[in-house]
């Protein structure tokens, strides 16, 4: 499968031999940017101690090692005049399909995760990730409720000289609609469809939390995990992410960012959708 | 009013910050799920069963019957479920209308996915002219834990194009099978006023 390639005249997405996407071109210019699952295992605590909780609803507190959810992906790939798909499965529990339709300039990805399995008792916290080589410099953004873009700073408080004891957590920021890097030619954008935790704790890399199962209460009042027991098996999270890449600048064209600006606006505020029967009604008779 | 106060009031109670966060109980989350289902059906039409003390709902029905100036009985569905694959409408019938109301102030292109049991469908628009339309699978990963009761294989996607601003646009989507209702001959129709 090495080298397949859906795409438009605006983007195009390229897959390796493992079955993940690892290049993606737009508006003239192509970077490296691997897009991945992984997970972290929860932290446990015995809840006694601040220092010493669980990761709960309320607390997102893993692990620092992460881990691959996969090496080995099936893939399947679709092409028509429309849409151009590729089907993921990373195994069962994860898949996804990327996907660019023909005249929209973003890829989308809509993932499939879990019932999470638990059977090792440990708690799970899975991310998707995009690892690109844009220079960031440990700065990247994200929104402040789909408005203004706040810059981050890895390790980095503003107003405060921080030591963060727990690095993957302590560089968390809530999303609500957007997350991005750049360096002085790329730029690169995920856009999210809820809110979701995103951060960016390597240079040119950006993750996303898209779905936790845990086995611990956190003690701050909830007083059960977040382990929804209902079916038996935990839930199934599906969702989308639209990813967005360009230069950081432009004299010819809108922006990256002024077209994120555009896409952000009709994706959170999509058209309404009504179904009716019309087995009753001829077309002439409909119209 | 009852109706859309019924979503008013959910929406007041989804302020709480348990849930806006999910930091709430496993129960209270599905009653959250259970208000905001009934609230979103109370505004739509077909909401007979929804509650004993709200007859129907009818805000959106009222609004386009009224808008269109016809008789014609928009039963809109309820299509909570696209969002996985899931629609009852389009599953069930040979013949079904989609109708998009754009609620941005520009008009939008947007790509719609409908999920569909079979390969072979024609869209049309107003006009009767037929719109590109392309079919893909859905993706089912594990058969045993497929969570989607559905009859749908299939996601028909067409180009919704130029939906006017804050207005509304619909198609007709039939089987081939059901290809002698598709007319002959494309009339133009006189663009409507948006």
């Amino acid at each position: 499968v090495d080298g397949i390639t859906i795409g438009n005249k605006y983007i195009n997405l390229t897959f390796d031999e493992r079955g993940l996407l690892f290049k993606v071109s737009s508006n003239g210019i192509t970077r490296e940017i691997v897009q991945d699952f992984l997970y972290y295992e929860a932290a446990v605590g015995n809840n006694a101690e601040f220092e010493n909780r669980s990761s709960g609803a309320y607390i997102f507190r893993p692990n620092n090692t992460v881990n691959f959810i996969s090496t080995k992906i099936k893939i399947e790939v679709f092409r028509g005049p429309l849409v151009e798909e590729v089907h993921q499965i990373f195994n069962n529990w994860v898949s996804q399909v990327i996907r660019v339709y023909k005249d929209e300039s973003f890829a989308e990805f809509e993932w499939l995760v879990g019932p999470i399995p638990v059977d090792d008792e440990i708690g799970k916290e899975v991310i998707t990730k995009f690892k690109s080589n844009i220079k960031s410099d440990g700065i990247f953004f994200t929104d402040s409720n789909g408005r203004e873009m706040i810059k981050r700073k890895l390790n980095h408080r503003d107003t405060w000289n921080v030591d963060l004891k727990e690095k993957v957590a302590g560089n968390y920021y809530p999303l609500t609609t957007k997350i991005a890097l750049q360096d002085e030619e790329a730029r690169l954008a995920i856009l999210v469809d809820r809110a979701q935790g995103g951060s960016s704790l390597e240079d040119g890399s950006l993750e996303i939390m898209v779905h936790r199962r845990l086995l611990h209460d956190d003690a701050f009042g909830v007083d059960e995990a977040l382990n929804e027991k209902a079916y038996g098996k935990g839930l199934i999270a599906r969702g989308h992410h639209y990813l967005l890449f360009g230069p950081t600048r432009s004299k010819s064209s809108p922006t990256t960012q002024a077209k994120e600006r555009f896409i952000q606006l009709q994706k959170f505020l999509p058209s309404w959708v009504f179904l009716s029967d019309a087995s009753k009604y001829s077309f002439y008779e409909w119209k | 009013e009852p109706h859309l106060t019924f979503l008013r009031e959910t929406m007041g109670i989804m302020q709480h910050h348990d849930a806006v966060t999910g930091t709430e109980k496993e129960q209270v989350a599905y009653d959250y799920a259970k208000r905001v289902d009934v609230g979103i059906r109370a505004c739509r039409s077909n909401a007979r069963a929804v509650l004993n003390r709200i007859v129907t709902g009818k805000i959106i029905e009222e609004y386009f019957s009224h808008s269109a100036k016809t008789n014609y009985n928009f039963e809109f569905a309820n299509c909570l479920l696209r969002n996985i694959s899931v629609c009852e409408v389009s599953e069930n019938n040979d013949n079904f209308t989609v109708t998009l109301y754009n609620p941005i102030a520009h008009s939008v292109f947007e790509y719609i996915r409908i999920p569909v049991p079979s390969k072979n469908y024609v869209v049309l628009d107003y006009r009767g002219i037929q719109v590109p339309s392309q079919i893909v699978p859905i993706p089912s990963p594990i058969k045993e834990l497929d969570f989607r009761s559905s009859n749908s294989s299939y996601e028909l996607v067409f180009l919704a194009s130029e939906l006017p601003p804050m207005g509304y646009k619909s198609y007709y989507i039939s089987t081939l099978a059901h290809n002698d209702l598709v007319p002959e001959v494309m009339m133009v129709m006189d663009t409507p006023v948006n």
